[in-house]
């Protein structure tokens, strides 16, 4: 079971100007971190059960913390994968998703199962590494979700490009 | 000597062919141009002077000198060009690097900065700052934000409620941003949107700047009991400046629109799919 609460009380103590300004000790600075961590835990189960709820599917989300230094160990592995976007804001709003991939080319559909366009991007800081990113924009409705399905392609598949069945639907 | 450019429809921003800094960023749907120069710099902190033996750390802030120093004049960079998205990634140093990136149907141009480990080993702190220098004439004037809230009007050297004795030329100008800071002629608006909250400033006329990172070697007395200094090689910091260029007349719902959709970005969630039905019971 999930619960936020333990988030909540860190996110408390965390309004704390030490907190906030950088202003303590490395040893209090670790110590926030680690409240912040532990109430992300049972947070996270909360979240995804609400997502299994309003998608109707009992997946095993995967939240990818280091996107902002382009590390997502789903998106670097699995050749298949979803992509859920939820919109907390109240308007619909057009985003640029970026995740980190290996080298290849992919199917991404939206959720009527509509092909995507998609480019994968092989920037100079991630060429040593063996890695790239790959971007579509989603379309994501107000204070709602969108899936997006995004699938390796084999040089046979890619060659074809024939669309496959549409992924599951959303709101 | 090719001029390396990027644009879509609504935003060109251009880069010095010589140095690879930014130089002139340009609205194409209100047919503006403002020469920008856009660089990162850093102030050396004081560990205390003949004046005061104040020295800049957690809670203070105090260059040992007003003019910062570049971190280098000119970057090596590289440009990524594809259907969805175009980058120009400049690398300043070691420490300091950033991608300046254009999506299709954005009205504004992307900076995403990453500065450290910043190096302590000639044993002076340093304070980084993203710093952007325009010919707008701003007269002293310059605009931060009240936690998203309202927008106030910051002075140099001045302020509303009592007379002001200046005795720290930049430090004494620094306000809190929490979103955003602009500057304008009247006319012409600068706008940039920072995606956490920062410390800002316009310490010149058209000059505007963001601190992004400090690493200090000297406690600065005020409780913490030690300096800003992370042990082991240091913090690295990736961060986003998001600029507008508008007139006055239009700035206020572009910058707040975009103000809401960073602030309240949309959330990713990945899972391998094909899971069972879920209900309630």
């Amino acid at each position: 079971s999930g619960n936020s609460a333990p988030l909540n009380e860190a996110m408390a103590v965390l309004q704390h100007h030490d907190a906030v300004s950088g202003t303590s000790r490395q040893h209090v600075a670790d110590d926030y971190a680690r409240q912040l961590a532990e109430g992300w835990g049972p947070c996270e189960v909360l979240l995804s059960n609400a997502l299994a709820w309003l998608s109707g599917s009992k997946d095993v989300f995967t939240f990818c913390l280091n996107l902002n230094i382009s590390i997502c160990p789903l998106s670097q592995k699995a050749a298949s994968f979803q992509v859920t976007v939820y919109n907390p804001l109240a308007r619909k709003v057009d985003w640029m998703v970026r995740l980190p991939v290996t080298k290849g080319v992919f199917l991404v559909r939206d959720p009527n199962g509509r092909t995507v366009q998609s480019s994968v991007v092989v920037s100079p800081s991630t060429e040593q590494k063996d890695l790239s990113e790959l971007l579509f924009s989603a379309s994501v409705p107000a204070l709602g979700f969108s899936v997006y399905s995004v699938d390796l392609l084999t040089s046979r598949d890619a060659q074809a490009r024939t669309p496959k069945p549409r992924p599951k639907n959303s709101s | 000597s090719h001029i390396l450019a990027i644009e879509n429809e609504y935003i060109r921003a251009t880069f010095s062919p010589k140095t690879g800094l930014l130089v002139e960023i340009e609205n194409l749907e209100k047919n503006l141009v403002l020469p920008v120069q856009q660089a990162f710099f850093w102030y050396n902190a004081s560990v205390g002077d003949r004046i005061s033996s104040q020295a800049s750390g957690a809670y203070i802030f105090r260059p040992s000198q007003q003019q910062p120093l570049p971190v280098r004049r000119w970057a090596q960079t590289q440009l990524v060009k594809t259907a969805l998205v175009q980058e120009v990634h400049q690398n300043f140093s070691a420490w300091c690097s950033q991608v300046v990136r254009l999506y299709p149907g954005q009205r504004h141009l992307e900076l995403e900065w990453t500065v450290g480990p910043i190096p302590v080993g000639d044993s002076w702190g340093k304070e980084v700052i993203s710093r952007f220098d325009t010919s707008l004439e701003t007269d002293g004037v310059f605009y931060t934000d009240s936690n998203g809230r309202e927008i106030l009007e910051r002075r140099r050297d001045y302020r509303p409620t009592w007379n002001l004795n200046q005795t720290e030329p930049v430090a004494g100008n620094y306000y809190p941003v929490n979103t955003r800071i602009y500057i304008t002629d009247g006319k012409v608006q600068l706008t940039v949107l920072t995606d956490r909250s920062q410390g800002g400033s316009s310490v010149r006329d058209g000059s505007l700047e963001l601190m992004v990172h400090r690493r200090l070697v000297k406690d600065d007395r005020r409780g913490v009991g030690e300096p800003l200094l992370e042990s082991g090689s240091g913090a690295w910091v990736r961060g986003r400046h998001l600029v507008l260029l508008d007139t006055v007349q239009t700035a206020a719902a572009g910058h707040r629109l975009l103000a809401e959709k960073e602030v309240l970005a949309p959330q990713v969630v990945l899972s391998q799919g094909g899971g069972a039905p879920y209900n309630l019971r």
